[in-house]
Formats: C-alpha cells, sequence, structure tokens
C-alpha cells in the first residue's frame, strides 16, 4: 500500500478545484526575474492582470476562442508544407474581399494570441501594449492615419508623425526586400514608401508602412533603428491590443534584430492562471538562474522554417509511457506561444486520451465542448488528483506538464477540459 | 506537424538559445 501511494504522488498533481478558476484580482508573480533589467511584464489578454480594456472589443465566445485557435493550428500546418500551400490554404479558408487583395504570408490566428507585454515605441515614448508570438516574425502596430481603417485599442494609436525617431523604408531599400522572407510576402510600393501586408490564417490582416523607429524595451534596452509594420489598414482578432510583437526565427524579428544585444537568446514564463503575471526576459540571463534547465535541440526538419521546430519522441502519462510508434511523431512538432491547445497526431492523441481518460475514472466525465472531447465535471469536488503528463524531447529531456498546464475550465468547474486534440489528418 | 500550446507552458520556463540551435525547460521554474 505505501508503494502504490508514493507512486501515485509521484505520478499525480494535486490540485484544489477553486484554484483552476480565475480570480477577480491579480496576483503579480514572486517569480518574476528581472535578473538583468531586460524583464517584460506578461499578462493575459483577458485576466485580471491586463491593463486592456475588454469593453472597447467584443470578446470572443469560449467556442469562437477555439475555433480560432484551430484555424491557426491547421494554417501553421499547411505553412510548414510549403509557402505556396499556405497560400492556397488562405484562399480556400478566406471568402472576404480584403483577403484577395493583400498577398498570404506565414502567420497565424490571432484571436487566440492571448498573451501580452507592454513596449515602448518612439521619440517621445508612446507605450503599446503588444501580444508576443513566437510563431511569427514581424513586429507591427497600427498608426495613425488609420488611412485604411484601425480596430480600436486600448492605448492611443502610434503618430509617427509626432515622433522624431521614425523614417520610412524605401522601395529601393534592401531592407524592403526582407519582407518576403519575413512575412513571406512580395513587398509593394506606395511613393516610393515600402508596403507590408500581413494575412493571417483567420483573415485578421495588416496593411500598412514599413519604417524603422526607436523601441525601448525597458530603460536600458533601447533600439533606435528598429524595423516594424506602420500599420494602416488592420483588421482582425486583435482585442483591445496595439499589435504584435514578433518573437520568430527569421531576420526581421525582434530576436533578430536585438541579436548584437542579447545574443539571440530570450527566455519566458507564461503565468501559470489568468489572474498572476509572467515575464518575457531577454538575454543571457534568462534560465541562468536553474539548474534543472534541460535543452533539447531544434528540430533539423524545421531548418529552413521560421517556427521552433523540436523532436517529440514520446508521451507518458500517470508514469507509463504510452505505445506511440516513434513513425507517428516523424511529421515534428512546433513550440508556438500564440497557440492555446497542443495538437497531436491522431494516433497520438487517442492513445493519450484513453490512458488520460484510464487515470480519471473516478471523476464524473462532463459535456464534451467543440474540439474537447475529454471534460470533467468537478462540482462536487474539493480537490483532485490529476495524472502527470510528461512529453519526452530529443537529448533526453522530459518535461513534465504543469497542474495548470492540462486543463482548461470551459464555463465553470463543472465542464473542465483536457486542453489537448488531435489533428484531423495524420499527416498534419 | 504536432503543436506544443500555451496552456501546456504554463508554469515552464521556456528558453530560447537560438544561436545554439535549441530550446531548454524548467518545470516549476515559474
Amino acid at each position: 500500500r505505501e508503494t502504490i501511494e508514493k507512486n501515485l504522488l509521484h505520478h499525480t498533481h494535486t490540485v484544489q478545484v477553486s484554484s483552476l478558476l480565475p480570480s477577480t484580482t491579480c496576483t503579480p508573480s514572486t517569480k518574476d526575474p528581472h535578473r538583468n533589467g531586460s524583464s517584460l511584464k506578461v499578462v493575459h489578454k483577458h485576466g485580471p492582470c491586463s491593463q486592456l480594456n475588454q469593453d472597447k472589443t467584443k470578446t470572443p465566445t469560449d467556442a469562437e476562442i477555439l475555433e480560432q485557435d484551430q484555424l491557426r493550428a491547421e494554417f501553421i500546418q499547411y505553412s510548414r508544407r510549403s509557402k505556396r500551400l499556405g497560400g492556397e490554404f488562405l484562399r480556400r479558408k478566406s471568402g472576404s474581399k480584403a483577403s484577395t487583395n493583400i498577398p498570404a504570408n506565414l502567420g497565424g490566428s490571432f484571436g487566440t494570441n492571448n498573451y501580452i507585454v507592454t513596449v515602448g515605441l518612439g521619440t517621445p515614448k508612446r507605450s503599446l501594449t503588444l501580444v508576443f508570438d513566437t510563431g511569427s516574425d514581424l513586429t507591427w502596430t497600427q498608426c495613425q492615419p488609420c488611412a485604411g481603417s484601425c480596430y480600436d485599442q486600448n492605448d492611443a494609436i502610434f503618430d509617427p508623425s509626432y515622433s522624431s525617431t521614425y523614417t520610412n523604408i524605401t522601395c529601393s531599400s534592401p531592407l524592403c526586400s526582407q519582407l518576403i522572407s519575413g512575412p513571406g510576402n512580395q513587398p509593394t510600393c506606395s511613393s516610393s514608401t515600402c508596403v507590408y501586408g500581413v494575412l493571417y490564417g483567420d483573415n485578421s490582416f495588416s496593411l500598412g508602412f514599413f519604417g524603422k523607429e526607436k523601441l525601448t524595451l525597458t530603460a536600458k534596452d533601447v533600439f533606435k533603428d528598429f524595423l516594424f509594420g506602420c500599420g494602416q489598414y488592420n483588421k482582425g482578432l486583435f482585442g483591445a491590443t496595439a499589435g504584435l510583437l514578433g518573437l520568430g526565427r527569421d531576420k526581421l524579428s525582434l530576436v533578430e534584430q536585438t541579436a548584437n544585444r542579447y545574443g539571440r537568446i530570450f527566455s519566458y514564463c507564461l503565468p501559470p492562471t489568468s489572474s498572476s503575471t509572467g515575464h518575457l526576459t531577454f538575454g543571457k540571463g534568462s534560465g541562468k538562474a536553474s539548474n534543472t534547465i534541460k535543452f533539447t535541440p531544434f528540430s533539423k526538419s524545421y531548418s529552413k522554417s521560421s517556427f521552433y521546430g523540436l523532436d517529440l519522441l514520446g508521451i507518458s502519462v500517470a508514469g507509463d509511457k504510452l505505445a506511440i510508434p516513434p513513425s507517428v511523431f516523424s511529421t515534428g512538432l512546433i513550440i508556438d506561444s500564440g497557440t492555446i491547445l497542443t495538437y497531436l497526431p491522431p494516433t497520438a492523441y487517442n492513445a493519450l486520451r484513453t490512458a488520460f481518460r484510464q487515470a480519471m475514472k473516478n471523476y464524473t466525465m462532463g459535456e464534451a465542448f467543440s474540439i474537447l472531447d475529454t471534460c470533467y465535471d468537478f462540482s462536487n469536488r474539493n480537490t483532485i488528483s490529476i495524472p502527470k503528463i510528461v512529453f519526452s524531447f530529443r537529448g533526453g529531456v522530459d518535461v513534465e506538464m504543469d497542474k495548470f498546464g492540462v486543463f482548461l475550465v470551459v464555463r465553470s468547474v463543472s465542464q473542465v477540459c483536457l486542453a489537448f486534440t488531435g489533428n484531423k489528418n495524420a499527416n498534419d | 506537424t504536432a503543436i506544443f500550446g500555451n496552456t501546456q507552458q504554463r508554469g515552464l520556463e521556456v528558453v530560447y538559445d537560438v544561436g545554439g540551435s535549441r530550446i531548454g525547460f524548467v518545470p516549476g521554474g515559474c
């Protein structure tokens, strides 16, 4: 009995059901590092730590959020095959007139990008709240005079004409042609100014002038000629944010543009609940405080992609490795800060679901929700035991999911769902 | 292509060493 209890303790998380629910008050993390002064605070877009005025925009429903998340996932998967296919996917999915006028790019949906940071732009500095996204590259913000149109945002819309450090990039500049590899679009020209266009998987888009400007991450971290998109025509599911901070691997991403200062190293902690805070830290201070850091190499399958690809080798649930043939994982895995769920090949997901349900067999299942098919009703429980889920990556790296990294609460504790799903196609 | 989403990244410190072509995880690092 002692052995069984020890095993149970070792392979399960014990969680207070009430802790799964979002709080209405913000509790900042006590582990925010600010180790070297190059850290930004990360908060959940819809949580109490966010300064965004949510009344300004229509908050999407849970079902809409998951639909957008799936669109983003599908778009990443089509993009992965080839840029041409990504374009075809967009044309197939889109019905809007605007989408036919803007070339496709390799971004993703934005309604599901939930984590935001605040940076400074221009001289004098204006504060802008941006979604941070490791799944795309170009940083952009809405700009006056919003020649097309701008959606409502919480911060004042950036006006380059009031900044002494803003410069347009000309069409003849080699910088303009970098847009082909970043957003993947052929830039266009307007009165000799380079024009970028990015269209995302859910038909959200930003179109505007490609410029350079002073970017202030922290008081000590200022970048004079940061290349970004000054959006004149922006529509979509961006919430009340001012735009996007691109952290992909392309030349135009923040990571590459600040490589001389930070050496292409950054880290983040996403807040475990929507009522707490995390951090986004740049430079060599990242992760060094911990002796428990485990590194896995980038996947060679993604060497020509701006996505961060890893090699997933196996999955364990409650201490038992799932019987999944290695070939199932041969299509690779991307780590993305902007997708909510984890999407697995169908065989892998079915094995995970079966093992998880078996480990949770003493709990009452709840109604399925959207693409989430494994939900529980914890209404009559104070505490629950969740089987630990471990992903094994190349290099002997076993990563155990946190207790807050397993479930999504849909409406209340009566519908708490496993936050994993299966791809539609084994080849996705 | 599988995708490792942001729900599963909660509570993990994720370290991107792009120059070193590797990603690090610190379980419980947040």
